[in-house]
């Protein structure tokens, strides 16, 4: 089953 | 009201060029932002920057009291903590509303009391304005910005119903975007002629790829994500391998944008 990611993850790309 | 089902409190950053919206859900998953430009507004007044920080399920319940034909004012004086609502009732007799809603200086968590008013224009309504000294940091400034792999445009109530059909069906959907087809339940552009005469393919969705996606997304995010579609006829859904998901609805005063984190791993 697919794991859920959240927006944390993303902030690096700021 | 789409931004209450995912979040409860937020910030309305008031300014003269617009009143913007950005707040993450409680699990930190989806990130909604809303913006209301000045021109979208009957007349628009903005002395000096501010955040309202606002609960939105109390908000929604007091605009739910509101028919269409109202004109509905917002007013918030200087320091103050209160939003003040006034509806303009058009018609000339008063209808009863049967409404809860914040008294001034209640505490945003607590129930409120019951309340049966004969609504009036003058009456002015109040609810409990939480000015919430800690606005979010605005992370979507650079999203936007962001280029996207694909975009691709559909009709907002197509996507409602795809989303919510396979909601019944499953948690998650994988939607993965090529040249000609966007696989959520197999849709495809209309762009061949020999698709014209397949009339199972809606119209109206267009595909714009500069490298193929695949990324799996939450249902039940989606269909939440999905009830602003009443703003707009259309929706973009602009992805790319290693970004989230935005849910695109643009309207004449503004648009609603929402952010979604993928599902990884199969």
């Amino acid at each position: 089953t697919p794991v859920q990611n959240d927006l944390s993850e993303y902030f690096s790309l700021l | 009201k789409s931004c209450s089902i995912l979040v409860t409190d937020a910030n309305f950053e008031c300014n003269e060029e617009n009143i913007m919206l950005q707040a993450m859900d409680n699990s930190h998953i989806a990130l909604v932002s809303v913006e209301i430009g000045a021109p979208g507004f009957t007349s628009y007044r903005c002395d000096r920057t501010m955040p309202l920080g606002v609960d939105l399920t109390s908000l929604t319940k007091v605009l739910r009291c509101a028919k269409d034909e109202n004109i509905c004012t917002l007013k918030a004086a200087d320091e103050a903590d209160v939003l003040n609502l006034v509806y303009d009732a058009k018609s000339a007799f008063f209808s009863p509303f049967f409404f809860a809603f914040m008294w001034h200086g209640r505490d945003a968590s607590s129930p409120f009391p019951p309340f049966f008013l004969l609504c009036s224009a003058l009456l002015p309504l109040f609810i409990h304005l939480n000015i919430s000294l800690s606005s979010q940091t605005p992370i979507t400034s650079s999203w936007p910005e962001t280029k996207y792999d694909t975009r691709v445009t559909l009709p907002s109530a197509e996507f409602t119903r795809i989303v919510r059909d396979l909601s019944q069906l499953g948690e998650h959907v994988r939607i993965e975007v090529s040249k000609e087809v966007v696989r959520i339940s197999k849709l495809k552009a209309k762009s061949s002629a020999e698709d014209e005469d397949n009339d199972s393919i809606p119209t109206g969705v267009v595909i714009e790829m500069n490298q193929h996606v695949s990324l799996t997304f939450s249902l039940k995010y989606l269909v939440n994500f999905s009830k602003s579609g009443s703003l707009s006829g259309e929706v973009q859904l602009l992805m790319s391998n290693d970004v989230p998901l935005l849910v695109a609805y643009d309207f004449t005063q503004g648009y609603i944008r929402c952010y979604l984190a993928p599902k990884i791993g199969d």
